[in-house]
């Protein structure tokens, strides 16, 4: 099963 | 005062359609830069940054750095109002709250003025890294499209695999399974239908579909497509407008649970 990452992991507030 | 001028109309209320489904709202971002959005959808798995560059415009002026809350919605039902062959007017004074978008037919012999209320938004702005990815693939945005309208019938999930035989889509779900292998190729008729895939490595990744298939809603505005893929990392999908600028969207990957 895989679930739906999201992109608050990869992006940060500049 | 902001000030700006498309010549071609059309362009802005494509790129309004292509996005409204994912993001509902944000703040178009007019600097010296151009005119700016980025956006996340409201689950944070999507984002959308376009631009469309000073030189999409004749002409364009902007004596400060402004920030036009929008509801892309709004924009959209006003935007019907054009017609495709329309010049497109777009003006806000320094303070205003009200965005004023002026139609004007190619012969100047029909003139329509619309006012759009603005929003105050609050949004991040957010950084993205520069990421140098496993795989990129350009291809035909008409058959990209056609790949998410035909697997998203299977499943809400497809994986995009890419390795040395070539690009492979694949969705499972309960009917049963579908696979398209793209290979490259530039031996077409038309330049717009290569398939170009500059490879550094393989990489497999799982992407939910629908998201997908509302990216693949710019395909009007762009014949090319661009997939960049990295192992663990968003997707990066990206459409170039002409010389004038683009939109990209980027999506984050399943994962394993």
């Amino acid at each position: 099963a895989s679930t739906q990452g999201r992109l608050d992991s990869f992006f940060k507030p500049s | 005062m902001f000030e700006a001028r498309l010549n071609q109309g059309a362009v802005l209320k494509k790129l309004v359609d292509a996005v409204r489904d994912i993001v509902s709202e944000g703040n178009f971002d007019c600097n010296e830069n151009g005119l700016a959005l980025q956006a996340m959808d409201s689950a944070h798995v999507a984002l959308v940054a376009m631009l469309l560059r000073p030189d999409a415009f004749e002409p364009y002026r902007c004596d400060r750095n402004m920030s036009l809350g929008i509801s892309l919605k709004s924009l959209g039902t006003i935007l019907r109002c054009a017609s495709n062959d329309d010049i497109i007017t777009l003006r806000a004074e320094d303070t205003a709250d009200q965005l004023a978008l002026t139609f004007e037919s190619p012969q100047s012999d029909k003139v329509s003025e619309y006012v759009l209320n603005l929003m105050d938004i609050d949004s991040e702005h957010l950084g993205i890294p520069d990421t140098s990815y496993d795989t990129v693939i350009h291809m035909s945005s008409a058959e990209f499209q056609r790949i998410c309208r035909d697997l998203q019938q299977l499943s809400d999930s497809v994986t995009i695999d890419a390795s040395k035989e070539g690009i492979k889509f694949t969705a499972t779900g309960q009917l049963g399974s579908g696979q398209v292998m793209l290979r490259q190729n530039m031996n077409v008729d038309r330049e717009e239908d290569a398939t170009v895939i500059e490879m550094q490595q393989p990489v497999q990744l799982t992407f939910a579909v629908k998201y997908l298939s509302m990216f693949a809603k710019t395909t009007p505005l762009c014949n090319r497509v661009t997939l960049c893929l990295s192992k663990d990392v968003p997707l990066l999908l990206e459409y170039k407008i002409d010389e004038i600028g683009y939109i990209r969207y980027y999506l984050a990957p399943k994962v394993d649970s």
